[in-house]
């Protein structure tokens, strides 16, 4: 079995549970945060067997588009020292990054 | 060292804690949620020695009961389109998944 | 690529959020609480690649003091049966616990 984290954005996250679900994957949601735009996003934990891997990863690809949006870094009380920050910036989010883990074991009790 | 990455359902969260603590394994817990009941689930990060995985799996296997739930998927108006829910259903939950994972190596600072 | 995860002081994360930012580094946060001493801290998932793991090593031990504190365990009435709490006790906190993960593969949709 393989364990897959991916991080996936908001607003993409009811899509892609429902896609998982009518593909019957099991997986488990915690909320994150994204390290730049600082927005809510979610990370899926997802066991899958090795032989539905390319599927899984369809369904994944589907269901998260990439697109454009602006954003304001920080308050500008917020800014960091020596962080450089300039205004709102056009960066790509949505989308998904997927890590594939090995897992050594799974058992189930 | 190896990672377990365990699921374990709310209702046994504290007696794995009081289990892991009194046998002196270290751990982390993250709240999660279930993909398909949608219930708040516990996500246990728990790095362990190689020699006393074993001893670990009998701590979360002793702590963690699988029974039976009946659980009702979808309040009407939030049934994803495409997704047949039937009314509720007894499902067997509790217990736990849980993933092993190896570790190229564990620092601390 | 690895996987980095990280369990790092809650008085620790806009440091190390800063220090991972201004070097380049992408990575999300996620809330966890510790196990003993039941208190809030960050877990980081870093991807990273290979020739940058040990700059990435370097920025999380600068930025994560290990420090000593008192802790108070349970309230009284949450002692769980069985472990013995004595009263308030000093133990090390702060610093930081990296575990790195091998990745089978990465991808971004
Ligand atoms: N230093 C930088 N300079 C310029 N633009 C930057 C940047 N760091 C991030 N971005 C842009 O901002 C988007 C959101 O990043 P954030 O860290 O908030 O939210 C991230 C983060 O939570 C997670 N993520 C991405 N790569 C990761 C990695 N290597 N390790 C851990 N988490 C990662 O996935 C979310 C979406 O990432 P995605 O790459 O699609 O989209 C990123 C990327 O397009
Ligand atoms: N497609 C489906 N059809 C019929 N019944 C289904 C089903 N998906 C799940 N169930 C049942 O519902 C219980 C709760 O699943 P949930 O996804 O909410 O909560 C799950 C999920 O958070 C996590 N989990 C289980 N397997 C996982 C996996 N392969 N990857 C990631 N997380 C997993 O552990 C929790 C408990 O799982 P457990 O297997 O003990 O118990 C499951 C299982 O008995
Ligand atoms: N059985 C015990 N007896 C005496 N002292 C104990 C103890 N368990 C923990 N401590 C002390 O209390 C500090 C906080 O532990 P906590 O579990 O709340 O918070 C931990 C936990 O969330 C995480 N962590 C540490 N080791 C871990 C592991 N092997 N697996 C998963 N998470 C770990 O990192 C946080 C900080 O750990 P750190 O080692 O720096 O600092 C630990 C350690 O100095």
């Amino acid at each position: 079995m393989k364990l897959v984290i991916t991080i996936i954005h908001d607003r993409d996250k009811n899509r892609i549970s429902e896609a998982l679900l009518k593909n019957n994957f099991k997986f488990t949601k915690l909320a994150s945060t994204g390290g730049f735009l600082r927005e809510g996003n979610i990370t899926f934990l997802i066991g899958v067997e090795e032989n539905r891997l390319e599927e899984l990863m369809d369904v994944i690809r589907e269901s998260c588009k990439t697109r454009e949006q602006y954003a304001n870094f920080m308050p500008p009380d917020a800014a960091p020292i020596g962080v450089f920050m300039p205004g709102p910036v056009k960066v790509e989010v949505g989308g998904a990054v997927v890590f594939i883990l090995n897992t050594d074991r799974v058992e189930r009790f």
